[in-house]
Parts: structure tokens; C-alpha cells; sequence
């Protein structure tokens, strides 16, 4: 960094200083005299006089504090951790203090600005430092002195003052930033930390609760999707090591404070959480898909004769707050589905339909999954549209012989086991609460299991409702209703089947689940 | 299959919001009051 | 049908990094202030002892029905906190009041002799924070404000 001969000397002095100044008696009592008298103080060695030096001030400052945290670490354990911990952060949250006075008081009263333009100078710094530090120490990596920073800064810059709240939607963008970057899958050595300060009670309620208009929610739901694309490839074994178990315990108990509080935002953004969660990946995609809408009262499922395309709630639409449409790429092959979709012609269409979805020969990596799961989406969506527009609901009659069924019963007939797998996973993906997805969905479940011209095809549509029913709770209402009418409509013949009989075993937890579902 | 989703700590029947709480992602308990920073007089600040 | 993944060479990395960060877990204090005395720290107590808070323990109704022994012990060792909030308002619905000058409890037990706008002497019990004690005081004047 070539830093100017002194800085470093300088800087370290200053540093100590504050620290002192923050601690002594008078420093507590009235803080922002102390800060203004350092402050004077930074000036007289020229810190502040230009925008480079207070940059090499606070990554001077920043290393230094992780290095003193470095130095106390390796006996940080045992009764006196405690202790330990707080003589860290009697410097550490000391540096806090001097940065939150900082960016308070930068500028003028009212002009946000320059305080966020410091803030994030000051969050890029850290995570440089972090970063650099991860590289550099790889399994030595310590996260402690930077969760320390980041939490603390947040609840100093949170305090209830007007000054703050004025900036807090761009405090919330500035930490959203800082988060994204240092996202685990960037810097593993940091994910638990990571996943500490992003599910935080304030930054939770600061997000999600406070924020008006729901502006903090698609920024959280991207920090999830960051979660969740890191745990992918370890979750998707189903062996998982204690460190992955951890961390995906630690998930789930975010993702219940989140299916509790604020079911609603789960609701939103369930398309694109899906998305990046693998599909064996069962309870934690259940947990998702259970959330409903807090002012919905959801009738039992397990009534007897439930009318569900009686419910007003299956006419509405839900919010699916990712663009879907957008996924279906290349743009050539859209403008062949939509060409398809309208006209229902060439048929050429239906045969290409696997190439397209098709990447790979490798087993269990085959298919683009995103692609499946917007394709299924979409077209759904579409079938929707199109069976209002002819002033008609979605029903077993009304979503047959389509366009939009082509496609379906194409995929159900001409993918391997594989990708049926997965093309019945992106239609269970929206067994949901009671919205016109969930209805029209459940009916092409239903009907692609009439239709089916092979058992294999209708045996493989049962797997995919059973593994999701077997599961522990909580299960998505959708899911359950439409398991219901599969086994107790005579019509789907269901118990007819070979597959409920192939072993005893298999035959018993198909009653023991028809039990508790009649 | 899965997790006991109830045994992971968290009051899921409670009537409130948990997230005021949460102790975290690696907490088996939630946050007591005694661990929820509040906004007392000044005057309390007696330490 | 989809079978396990092997992990590419990338997800074997950090799962090493991830590995050695599982041997320093986050500790639940490092995400709070520090408290001076009675930091957020577990620790594991006999399985009979209640192992997570008692329902609505964190409601004024629960804190009234704490002694004043231990509502004092929370105000005092507590402090920043909800819990301390809530003993100062549990103290107080007992015609406790906090003294700001001497920073200690008092609870007045009959008619002062003398009110006006500044004083009012009658008999008191105080709390006295350093000897951990309540002593009763005749005559005793104060100056005080309402912290309501």
C-alpha cells in the first residue's frame, strides 16, 4: 500500500488515544465533547485532509484492531474467554464508536451523503481487510474481530436518533452491499458469522418489520439466496458433515423465525428461494412452501368433500416477486415457446423441448433446473391467462387439450427419470396456500396422473408427493389436498396400482399416510 | 424424516413476533430480557 | 432419481474454510453490547432446571411478582436492558423512586411533613446500593424528579 513513512506510527498513536479517551470517565460521560477534541486531534496530524488518508487511517486502524484480536485469540477459550472477549472489544468496540461518531457527524447535519459515502468507504475497508485476511490465513482465518466490527457499527448506527433514521434505509443498502460480497460462498471462513449479523434480531427486524413499503425485502431475499447457493452442493448429499449440519440447523431456525413473522415475505420470494435450493433438499423447501399469507384463514385440508375449487382464494393470483419470464433463456427459445403457446404449432416444438432443457449427460447433473423450473412457471401462468381470458377457471375440464398441456404431457412422456423428476418437482414447487397457482397446478398434477400412458409416470408423480409428505411438518396445504383427492378420488383409480403394493412396507405407509390424510 | 423443526429453540405458538428475540442461528434459546439492549433514562446507567 | 454430487474441487475448499471457522463458533455475546456483569453466556444447568425462559418472563406482570430483593439485584446488575426497564417499572407500581442524584431507590411510607415545589421530608426507606441494604430514614429531605 506504500502508505506515506509515518502514517502507520500515527496512526496507531491515534488509535490508542481514542480508545483511552473513550474509556476514561469524562470520554463516557460526554462522548461527543471527547470525539470533537479527537477529532481536533486528527486534524492536527493531517488524517483528515485528504479523502487517501482517512482511507489509510481506517485500513491502518481496521488492521491493527484484528491484529490485537489475533494476538488474544489463541486463548480465548475455557472460564476466561469471557474476559478475553472483553478485552478485545474494549478496543474493538472503542473503534466502533469512533467510526459511527464519524460517519454521524460527516457533513452536514442533514446531508446523508457524506455520511453514507463514509459508512461504505468504512464497510469496503473492513471487507477488504477481510477478505485479504481470509486469503491470507486460509484455515487460520479468525471471523470474531469482524463479526465484532459489523454487528457493533450496526447497532451504534441504529440507535434511535433523527439523524440515523434519516439514513437508515442507505445504512440497511450499504450493509446489504457489504453482506453480498462477503457472502459465504466468498469467503467460507466467515459463513457463520456471516449468517449471525444477517439474522440478527435488529437487522431481521430492520429489514423485514421496520422498513416501510417492504423496501428491505428483496435485498434479504438475495442475502438468502446467497445462503442457499452455498449450502447447495453440500446439502445435496445426503451425508452431511457436522460443520454443514451446523450451519444448516442455524438456516432453518432463521427460516422459522422468518415462516412466523414474516410468512408473507417467504410467500414473495418463494419462486427464487426454490430456485437455488436442491431438490432432495425436502424439509427446508417445505418449510417455504408452507408460508401463507397472515390474514388467509386456510380450511382444513383434511375436511371431508372440501370444495377447494369453490374457495374465492384459488381466483387470486399470488405475487411471485422474481422474474421468471426472464429466466427462460436463450431469448430464441422463448420466442419459440410463446410462438407454441399461441399458435400450438410447429409440433417440432414439443420433440426440441428436451434439447433445450438437456445440458449434460452426467447423471443427476443433466438439466438446467432453473430453466425447468421457469418453463413449468411460466407456461402455467400462461395456461392460466389463457383460460380466463376464454371466461373460464382453471379446472380438471378446462386445462386440458392446450398448448400449455402439450408441453406438459411432452415432458412427462419424453424425459428420463431423471428429468421427470425434476419437471414434477417444479410443479410440486407450487402446492401452496389457496391462489390460482396452487389450484391450476394441483389439477395438472392430477390430470398428467390420469393421462399418464405408463405406470412409471404416474408412480413417479406419487414419489414426488410422497417424499414431501413423509417429511417431517410442516407441509404445504396444496401439497396436502392434492395427495387427498389423488388416493381418495376413484377416479385416479389409485389404489389399483402395483406401485402402492410393490412391498409391504411401501403398502403401510401409503395407509398410514391415507389414515392420517381421510 | 428431517428435523423436529419444534426443537430447535424457537416458540413457534407464540402469538408474538420471535424475531425481538432471536438469539440467533446458533442459539437453543431465545434472548432473555436481560439480553435485549433498551432504551432506560440515562439516569439508570449507573456503571 | 438424482443421486449424490460429488463436491467439485471449488465446494472442497470452502468446506475446509468452513471447517476450521466451525472450531470458533460465534459466541452469542459477541453480537451484544458488553454487559458488565452478567454477560450473554449459556452455560448448561441440570436438565431439570428450566431450560428456556419462562413463558412471558419478559412482561411487567412477571417482573411484579419478583421480590424487591431481586427486582433491585436486576436494576442494578442489569442495566441497558429490558429487564432493568422493566424492575424500575415494577419498582415503581410499589412507590419505589429512583433518586437521581444519589442513584438509589426510595420508598416513601406516609405523608410527608413538609410539601412544596422542591422538598418533601417525611420517612423514608432507601435503598442503599453499595451496603446492599434498606434503611429506614426520619426527617430525610429530598430533591428528586419524576422519571415516569
Amino acid at each position: 500500500y506504500d502508505d506515506p513513512p509515518g502514517l502507520l506510527e500515527k496512526t496507531e498513536y491515534l488509535l490508542r488515544e481514542w480508545v483511552n479517551i473513550y474509556h476514561s470517565p469524562q470520554g463516557a460521560k460526554d462522548p461527543n465533547k471527547a470525539f470533537s477534541m479527537f477529532v481536533h486531534q486528527m486534524n492536527c496530524h493531517g488524517i483528515l485532509k485528504t479523502d487517501d488518508l482517512i482511507t489509510r487511517f481506517f485500513r491502518l486502524s481496521t488492521q491493527m484492531v484484528v491484529e490485537l484480536c489475533y494476538r488474544f485469540l489463541p486463548d480465548c477459550t475455557g472460564t476466561g474467554a469471557t474476559n478475553t472477549r472483553n478485552k478485545m472489544f474494549h478496543t474493538v468496540d472503542a473503534y466502533v464508536k469512533l467510526i459511527s461518531l464519524l460517519v454521524k457527524h460527516s457533513g452536514e447535519a442533514n446531508n446523508s451523503a457524506t455520511k453514507i459515502n463514509l459508512l461504505n468507504k468504512v464497510l469496503g475497508i473492513v471487507a477488504g481487510v477481510l477478505q485479504q485476511d481470509h486469503e491470507t490465513h486460509q484455515t487460520d482465518f479468525q471471523q470474531l474481530p469482524y463479526q465484532r466490527i459489523f454487528i457493533m457499527l450496526f447497532l451504534e448506527l441504529n440507535a434511535r436518533e433523527p439523524i440515523l433514521e434519516a439514513i437508515n434505509f442507505q445504512l440497511l443498502t450499504a450493509y446489504f452491499h457489504t453482506l453480498h460480497i462477503l457472502r459465504p460462498a466468498k469467503s467460507p471462513g466467515f459463513a457463520y458469522a456471516w449468517l449471525e449479523l444477517v439474522s440478527h434480531r435488529l437487522f431481521l427486524g430492520r429489514m423485514l418489520g421496520l422498513t416501510p413499503q417492504q423496501k428491505g425485502w428483496y435485498m434479504y431475499a438475495q442475502l438468502l439466496i446467497d445462503l442457499f447457493k452455498y449450502l447447495a452442493p453440500f446439502l445435496r448429499n445426503a451425508e452431511l458433515a457436522k460443520p454443514v449440519t451446523v450451519l444448516y440447523k442455524g438456516t432453518l431456525r432463521v427460516l422459522l423465525v422468518l415462516l412466523h413473522d414474516f410468512p408473507e415475505f417467504l410467500c414473495d420470494y418463494h419462486y427464487g428461494f426454490c430456485d437455488v435450493i436442491p431438490p432432495n433438499c425436502i424439509q427446508m423447501r417445505n418449510l417455504i412452501l408452507s408460508a401463507f399469507p397472515r390474514n388467509m384463514r386456510l380450511p382444513d385440508p383434511f375436511t371431508p368433500n372440501l370444495k377447494v375449487d369453490m374457495l374465492a382464494e384459488i381466483s387470486n393470483e399470488p405475487r411471485v416477486l422474481t422474474e421468471f419470464a426472464l429466466m427462460i433463456q436463450p431469448a430464441s427459445f422463448k420466442k419459440d415457446l410463446d410462438h407454441y403457446l399461441k399458435a400450438r404449432t410447429p409440433v417440432t416444438f414439443l420433440s426440441d423441448l428436451r434439447s433445450n432443457l438437456q445440458i449434460s449427460n452426467e447423471p443427476g447433473l443433466r438439466y438446467n433446473i432453473p430453466l425447468m423450473n421457469a418453463l413449468v412457471l411460466y407456461v402455467g401462468h400462461e395456461a392460466i391467462t389463457y383460460i380466463r381470458k376464454k371466461g373460464l377457471s382453471p379446472n380438471m375440464t378446462t386445462i386440458a387439450h392446450s398448448a400449455h398441456m402439450d408441453i406438459f404431457q411432452n415432458l412427462a412422456v419424453d424425459l428420463d427419470t431423471e428429468g421427470r423428476y425434476l419437471f414434477l418437482n417444479a410443479i410440486a414447487n407450487q402446492l401452496r396456500y389457496p391462489n390460482s397457482h396452487t389450484h391450476y397446478f394441483s389439477c395438472t398434477l392430477l390430470y398428467l396422473f390420469a393421462e399418464a400412458n405408463t405406470e412409471a409416470i404416474q408412480e413417479q408423480i406419487t414419489r414426488v408427493l410422497l417424499e414431501r409428505l413423509i417429511v417431517n411438518r410442516p407441509h404445504p396445504w396444496g401439497l396436502l389436498i392434492t395427495f387427498i383427492e389423488l388416493i381418495k378420488n376413484p377416479t385416479y383409480k389409485f389404489w389399483n396400482h402395483e406401485f402402492v403394493h410393490c412391498a409391504p412396507e411401501i403398502e403401510k405407509l401409503f395407509e398410514s399416510v391415507a389414515r392420517s390424510c381421510m | 424424516l428431517g428435523q423436529d423443526l419444534t426443537a430447535l429453540g424457537l416458540n413457534l405458538n407464540s402469538p408474538d413476533n420471535l424475531y425481538p428475540t432471536f438469539g440467533g442461528p446458533w442459539a437453543e434459546t431465545p434472548c432473555r430480557a436481560q439480553d435485549i439492549d433498551f432504551s432506560v433514562p440515562p439516569e439508570y446507567i449507573i456503571n | 432419481p438424482l443421486g449424490p454430487v460429488p463436491l467439485q474441487k471449488e465446494h472442497q475448499c470452502q468446506f475446509q474454510m468452513m471447517e476450521s471457522a466451525y472450531y470458533h463458533m460465534p459466541h452469542p455475546a459477541d453480537s451484544e453490547r458488553v454487559r458488565h456483569y452478567l454477560p450473554r453466556t449459556p452455560c448448561q444447568t441440570p436438565v431439570y432446571y428450566h431450560q428456556t425462559p419462562l413463558p412471558h418472563s419478559d412482561t411487567l406482570e412477571f417482573f411484579q411478582r419478583l421480590s424487591t430483593e431481586t427486582l433491585f439485584f436486576i436494576f442494578y446488575y442489569m442495566e441497558g436492558s429490558k429487564a432493568q426497564y422493566l424492575a424500575a417499572k415494577a419498582l415503581k407500581k410499589q412507590s419505589w423512586r429512583f433518586h437521581t442524584k444519589y442513584m438509589m431507590w426510595f420508598q416513601r411510607h406516609e405523608e410527608p411533613k413538609l410539601i412544596n415545589e422542591e422538598y418533601e421530608q417525611g420517612t423514608y426507606i432507601y435503598f442503599d446500593y453499595e451496603k446492599w441494604g434498606q434503611r429506614k430514614k426520619e426527617g430525610f429531605t429530598f430533591e428528586y424528579k419524576y422519571l415516569e
